[in-house]
């Protein structure tokens, strides 16, 4: 783990201050190698060893009995505080909220709009599904099937062609009722997909949905930046669903997004059931990052 | 000459940073350079061209597994192709694009449904049977899975099918149950038709940074696998991980997926990739 390779780069020292310019050196690549190792972008990585060396060369390590241990909380408390710091999960308002889901093909985003559902419903809220994706085979089943699971209406036209349309009957329909979350899930899509970009725009003019969240992938490696920074700036994002947390990777696209974008993690999947989804928490991801 | 100082010293920073944007990973990046370096040191002269065509080379030689072949069966079997991976990867559109490669090389095939457990999962295979024009054996949602292998492979026998093609539920390589689940299935089929299953692929998701090792380690410690199909190219992820894939573990890519649609379906040209890398 990272901690026990910074302790061995400072095993050697006794006393004080006497932490050289080549100890400091060393223990920045094993940071520079552990948060690239965990997927953390490499610009994003660089930034960040610059902050940790201007930490570092304070006086609080070079006067510490054990600087090793100095500089992991440093790192520590850095990837903290770039995540966010504390949690800030998503929190309805209103009579009637409207939250939309998009980002890459296969990130979660359908499992994630029935686990969203119930995490509300749980709440109080009242929720109800619109299939938008009409183009991945089955998608609108999928949706209708996690719907009858947990018993929350999905609406779905498999004959409308236009997702706009679509969203605009789904609007009415549950303006017909006592219903007060509206999610809809959209087809996954590439970030350069012109069209698709323009028909997700569209759909955010239509429903003017309170939160748009992207859905990502945890296991996502350098690329992360490049896909969330398109959808932020055509869309401003409200905030980031991490999924496949339950698997290994170390997850340091979370970072990335945060510190690129300023998009929160609200979120994580823990699992493919509904129940597997938690609030996300820096601290956690902290650790993880740091292995 | 007076261009040398400068070359060293930029130049390989600037390598490694465009080779660790690829996903490569750094020990991997580390020993290209080093390789490089290498090469370099043997040349009077030195340019940045030279520094990247040597690298190329050593990029093609590192990729070193041409293997893009699908294996067949002993001559009276359905030569059965596995398709694994982590969730969301691409393995059920991987299935139809293969039956799409295989029907237009005048091959009979049978696709089998062994993903019975995610919602519509069954549906999503049979509207690309239906768009390839493939016999699929399905048994209901929730049904086990190694009986459904188990069927197909009596019925692709019955049918003179050329290919079997297995598609599995996604999974995480971290759940041991889940991985048990697919070495029953293996197992089922071995039963069967004791070559197969001839073929495993595993899918991997050209967004995926270092997990994708573990990953293919731990399917390939269940299941000895025989190739990968890297998806999802069309992106702009390079997915450079395979390359060190290739350097630690050997295990080829056999495939690229570049889109949404049957036909988006490549054999792996290591020479094309390294070009994309630096795209
Ligand atoms: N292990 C695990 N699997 C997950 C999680 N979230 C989603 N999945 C699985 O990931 C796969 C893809 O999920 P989907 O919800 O279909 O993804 P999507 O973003 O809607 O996919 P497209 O609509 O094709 O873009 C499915 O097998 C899900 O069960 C999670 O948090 N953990
Ligand atoms: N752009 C692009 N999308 C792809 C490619 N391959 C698959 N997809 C999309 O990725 C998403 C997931 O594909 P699936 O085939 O359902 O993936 P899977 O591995 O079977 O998913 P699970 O069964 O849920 O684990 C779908 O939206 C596909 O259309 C590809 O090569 N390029
Ligand atoms: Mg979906
Ligand atoms: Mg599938």
């Amino acid at each position: 783990s990272l901690s026990e390779k910074l302790n061995s780069v400072f095993k050697n020292l006794r006393g004080y201050g006497r932490l050289s310019e080549k100890n400091i050196k060393d223990a920045l690549r094993e940071i520079k190698l552990a948060l690239l190792e965990a997927d953390v972008n490499y610009i994003v990585v660089k930034e960040f060893v610059e902050a940790v060396k201007e930490k570092a060369v304070g006086s609080k390590v070079l006067d510490s009995i054990t600087p090793g241990q100095q500089i992991v909380k440093i790192v520590h408390d850095e990837i903290v505080r770039l995540m966010g710091g504390t949690p800030y999960p998503v929190e309805l308002k209103g009579k009637k909220n409207r939250i939309m889901l998009v980002g890459l093909q296969g990130s979660g985003k359908t499992t994630s709009a029935a686990k969203l559902a119930s995490y509300f419903r749980k709440k109080g809220f009242s929720p109800f599904m619109v299939a938008l994706d009409i183009q991945r085979p089955a998608a609108m089943d999928q949706l209708a099937f996690l719907g009858k699971q947990i018993d929350v209406p999905v609406y779905l036209d498999k004959k409308e062609k236009k997702v706009v349309k679509i969203a605009e009957q789904a609007m009415e329909k549950a303006r017909q009722t006592e219903v007060s979350l509206e999610l809809f899930d959209t087809a996954g899509r590439l970030h350069i997909d012109d069209a698709l970009m323009d028909e997700l725009i569209s759909l955010k003019n239509t429903i003017k949905p309170d939160e748009i969240l992207f859905v990502a992938d945890s296991m996502t490696g350098q690329d992360a930046v490049n896909s969330i920074k398109v959808f932020h700036d055509k869309l401003s994002l409200t905030g980031v669903i991490l999924t496949k947390i339950d698997g290994d990777a170390r997850g340091g696209a979370a970072l990335s997004i945060k510190s690129t974008t300023g998009c929160p993690i609200r979120f994580v999947g823990i699992g493919e059931k509904i129940n597997d989804f938690d609030v996300f928490y820096p601290e956690r991801m902290a650790s993880r990052v740091l292995g | 000459s007076i261009f040398q100082a400068s070359l060293t010293d930029d130049i390989y920073e600037e390598v490694e940073e465009l080779l660790i944007q690829t996903d490569m990973g750094m020990d991997t990046v580390t020993t290209l350079v080093a390789n490089v370096e290498k090469q370099m040191s043997r040349k009077e002269k030195q340019n940045s061209s030279m520094v990247f065509d040597s690298l190329r080379q050593e990029l093609i030689s590192m990729i070193n597994t041409h293997d893009t072949a699908i294996r067949k069966a002993p001559a009276g079997f359905p030569t059965v192709v596995f398709v694994v991976g982590v969730n969301g990867t691409g393995k059920t559109t991987s299935v139809a694009k293969l039956a799409n490669r295989l029907l237009a090389d005048k091959k009979k095939v049978v696709l089998a449904a062994c993903d019975t457990f995610r919602g519509a999962a069954i549906e999503q295979l049979e509207v690309w049977a239906q768009r390839t024009g493939t016999y699929l054996v399905k048994h209901q949602h929730g049904a086990d899975a190694a009986a459904v292998a188990f069927d197909a492979v009596e019925s692709a026998k019955a049918r003179g099918a050329d290919y079997l093609l297995v598609d599995t539920a996604g999974r995480l390589h971290t759940n041991k149950n889940l991985m048990e689940e697919l070495k029953k299935i293996k197992r089922t089929v071995e039963k069967r038709i004791p070559s197969a299953p001839h073929e495993i692929l595993i899918t991997i998701d050209a967004v995926t940074g270092q997990n994708a090792v573990p990953q293919v380690k731990t399917f390939h410690e269940a299941l000895n696998l025989t190739g990968i199909i890297l998806t999802k190219l069309d992106g702009t992820a390079k997915g450079g991980i395979v390359v060190r894939i290739q350097h630690e573990l050997n295990i080829p890519v056999k495939f690229i997926g570049i889109g949404e649609s049957m036909d988006d379906l490549l054999p792996f040209d290591s020479k094309e990739f390294v070009h994309a890398l630096f795209e």
